[in-house]
């Protein structure tokens, strides 16, 4: 579903350090 | 009684979760403004992207959780997101608040658009967790409990996460005997809400669909 590719989303980036992006 | 390894842990663990909150700015915005229940599904959809973030950062204070395969701290986070927040979110109804701001904060949901189906599980959750009236320490370390949860979807090695796990539950299982030496099912009771949780996690998918459709 959406909803979790959009959560997937924000931890990889919140994993890599790219709050921002 | 604690190690002093146990102590140190517990201590790691205690600070990063307090370390790490959500901006105050959102709580006020909460409190301050009225809303339309559009602007309602922002603010809560903000404030819940805030809270992952938050819980990234938080997991990544937890010892040996980078150690752990990328892939497989992506499928740990993924899992647990839903139930790290629902247990964050204890704190404010738990917590002694500021005159009517658990209410406010219920109303807000309540007018959210999320279906009456949902809102009730969620806060009888919250009704039965406080009734607990956990320690700041159980909370923070009930939390990395979670996230650590090795039978998540898609993780491949479940015992490289199981070993980082039951140190957390010793730690927990110990602090709970002495804490609550009057109540030897204390640290039971408290696993006993991860199940819950776990319910509130299989419906939260729902309640999103819900609410979007709507």
């Amino acid at each position: 579903p959406a909803s979790n590719l959009g959560l997937e989303d924000i931890i990889r980036k919140a994993l890599m350090g790219n709050l921002e992006d | 009684e604690l190690t002093k390894e146990q102590q140190a842990l517990m201590k790691l663990i205690v600070d990063a979760y307090n370390k790490h909150q959500i901006p105050q700015d959102f709580a006020k915005k909460l409190l301050q403004e009225q809303y339309s229940a559009d602007e309602n599904f922002l603010l809560l959809t903000e404030v819940a992207t805030s809270q992952v973030q938050v819980l990234v950062e938080f997991t990544k204070s937890i010892p040996g959780f980078l150690s752990l395969d990328h892939e497989d701290q992506i499928a740990l986070l993924k899992g647990s997101a839903v139930e790290a927040t629902y247990l964050r979110s204890v704190q404010v109804f738990s917590k002694k608040m500021p005159t009517g701001y658990a209410q406010l904060l219920e109303e807000r949901i309540r007018k959210s658009g999320i279906s009456q189906d949902f809102i009730t599980p969620i806060f009888n959750f919250y009704k039965s967790i406080s009734k607990l009236h956990m320690a700041p320490e159980e909370q923070a370390l009930l939390t990395a409990v979670t996230i650590l949860t090795p039978d998540r979807p898609y993780v491949k090695d479940q015992q490289a996460v199981e070993r980082l796990q039951e140190p957390m539950l010793d730690v927990l299982r110990k602090l709970c005997a002495l804490q609550h030496p009057r109540e030897p099912q204390y640290f039971a009771r408290l696993l006993g809400r991860l199940t819950e949780l776990r319910t509130l996690n299989h419906f939260h998918t729902e309640l999103l669909t819900s609410w979007r459709t709507n």
